[in-house]
């Protein structure tokens, strides 16, 4: 839309770059490079802006007459009540985050949550046409506490496992400390969460991450939370 | 114990704790089982000079140019971890100090998930080192198997053969590799596939029966002479031949072992996982995203 805040136009103009012979296939010099990577982030991070737009009509209901409207800037406070999960978005009130190096187990927003032991929102997109149920790990911080719970949209727990991240992982988050990519190690989590979530076709489903209470208040019985991990090693 | 197990409810795979290898997986389905291992091992880039007497200038591996030297086997015993729970168990092996394998068992999946972790990719030793995940197997598929079209049909392709001409190999390796965009796979007659689903494009082949091989990093000394003039030697902070530790790279392959009747729509409904969902967190952090 013509006025819109961010669009797609950047990372089309880096893909449509990075089609030439000497780009994708990696045969070009250094310095080239370099800038398809600079243009390829740029356009990643535009594009980023627009898809949480995009996220935030569907989370209002507006989506359906997105075409015919005029584009605004969306504000998750200022969004329609809806049925959940749109109003778990909704009364959020903070702002949609996406970890770029979620498969190097950093995450600013996941790990700091944690480490100060609030609870974490997450919603899962689903791009694709049909249902998926798909595993999710999401890095966390144990030194608040290594109990967690995961709940979906409707508040039911769902299984869930801590799991210690691989040394190659460890190897890999200091590597990008001594490459300058992560300026310290305060995302770098060593521990991950790992859960099954479902996501509807073409949309998205809610899960929050908690501290787990010792006990339930209504059956007085301990809550197991998420399960640990046994390792073995030889 | 001589074996140990690991199974969700779908399939089990089964390893040996004294080489801290995979050593098979089983269907309990139909209770098939198929060897199988997966290993990380590098080629030995050619160089430009020939052996001695001659010295005849050869052409090395380079950006454009894949020209392997030998091959150098992973080792023999691989350190490895089994993170078990209700959820996921990982079979985490460490081939070199500079690449590793996961194997990602999900509770309720039939495939696996095989993370490699590759770099950085070792330069003292002035070898260029071109490094691929190895999988090997019992299925007997002889000296043919498949390779995606750009993601449509698949292909078949047989060692050492061109359609439409007689062959004079000359590089057994190199000549038998094939793009593979989408997925790679060997099969026997009217029985077992299987079958690898890339997150990227690749380079792959299955150079003996029972193999399935792709190549994931590259760290070579010399420039192939095709014109960029650079040796491929890429770091983490986007320079070359500089003081910069060796880019490292990660991905997936999802690998599966299916009867005829499931092989071909499991493999094609397996390439969604490239478009797995996306997390989005929200929170009211202070400090902004990582980025």
């Amino acid at each position: 839309a013509e006025d819109a805040t961010s669009s797609t136009e950047k990372l089309e103009r880096a893909v449509a770059l990075l089609q030439h012979h000497d780009a994708i296939t990696g045969t070009a010099k250094q310095d080239v490079a370099d800038d398809y990577h600079r243009r390829l982030a740029a356009g990643m991070a535009e594009a980023e802006g627009a898809f949480k737009e995009e996220l935030a009509l569907l989370a209002s209901g507006e989506d359906t007459h997105r075409a015919l409207k005029t584009a605004s800037k969306w504000d998750l406070t200022n969004l329609h009540t809806a049925a959940d999960p749109a109003q778990q978005l909704d009364h959020a009130g903070g702002r949609l985050g996406m970890c770029p190096f979620l498969n190097a187990s950093v995450c600013h927003p996941t790990v700091e949550m944690s480490r100060l032991g609030h609870s974490i929102l997450l919603a899962i997109y689903n791009p694709l046409g049909w249902p998926r149920t798909e595993g999710v790990r999401v890095p966390l911080d144990t030194g608040f506490t290594s109990n967690w719970t995961v709940t979906d949209g409707d508040g039911k727990e769902v299984l869930s496992q801590l799991v210690p991240v691989s040394n190659a992982t460890l190897d890999l988050q200091n590597l990008m400390l001594q490459a300058d990519i992560l300026k310290n190690l305060t995302a770098a989590a060593s521990y991950e969460l790992a859960f099954r979530a479902d996501a509807p076709p073409l949309g998205y489903s809610t899960y929050t991450i908690s501290p787990a209470e010792a006990v339930d208040l209504t059956t007085r019985n301990p809550i197991a939370g998420a399960l640990s991990s046994t390792v073995r090693s030889w | 114990q001589s074996t140990l197990q690991v199974a969700n409810k779908l399939i089990s795979v089964t390893l040996s704790p004294q080489t801290g290898k995979l050593l098979s997986l089983r269907r309990l389905s139909d209770n098939s089982v198929t060897q199988l291992d997966s290993e990380v091992m590098w080629y030995n880039s050619s160089d430009e000079k020939g052996p001695p007497p001659s010295n005849t200038n050869h052409e090395p591996s380079g950006a454009y140019i894949f020209r392997p030297n030998g091959a150098v086997a992973g080792t023999a015993l691989v350190p490895v971890t089994i993170v078990e729970g209700p959820v996921l168990t990982e079979i985490r092996q460490e081939f070199y100090p500079w690449a590793s394998l996961t194997t990602r068992i999900w509770s309720d999946t039939e495939h696996i998930e095989s993370e490699w972790t590759a770099g950085p990719l070792p330069f003292q030793d002035q070898l260029g080192h071109e490094v691929v995940i190895r999988y090997e197997s019992n299925v007997t598929n002889g000296d043919e198997f498949y390779t995606d079209s750009n993601g449509r049909e698949m292909l078949k392709r047989k060692l050492n053969f061109r359609p439409s001409w007689k062959l004079d190999v000359q590089q057994p390796v190199a000549g038998n590799y094939y793009p593979v965009t989408a997925a790679i796979y060997i099969q026997e007659k009217a029985g077992r596939q299987l079958a690898v689903v890339t997150d990227r494009s690749q380079g792959g082949s299955s150079l003996k029966q029972g193999q399935v091989e792709l190549m994931v990093h590259r760290r070579i000394f010399r420039d192939d002479r095709r014109g960029v003039a650079e040796n491929l030697n890429e770091t983490m902070c986007g320079c070359t031949n500089c003081n910069c530790p060796g880019l490292v790279a990660r991905g997936t392959h999802y690998l599966t072992v299916q009867g005829s009747d499931t092989a071909a729509s499991y493999r094609r409904t397996l390439q969604q996982r490239v478009n797995d969902p996306l997390v989005l967190t929200f929170g009211k952090a202070a400090a902004p995203t990582a980025g």
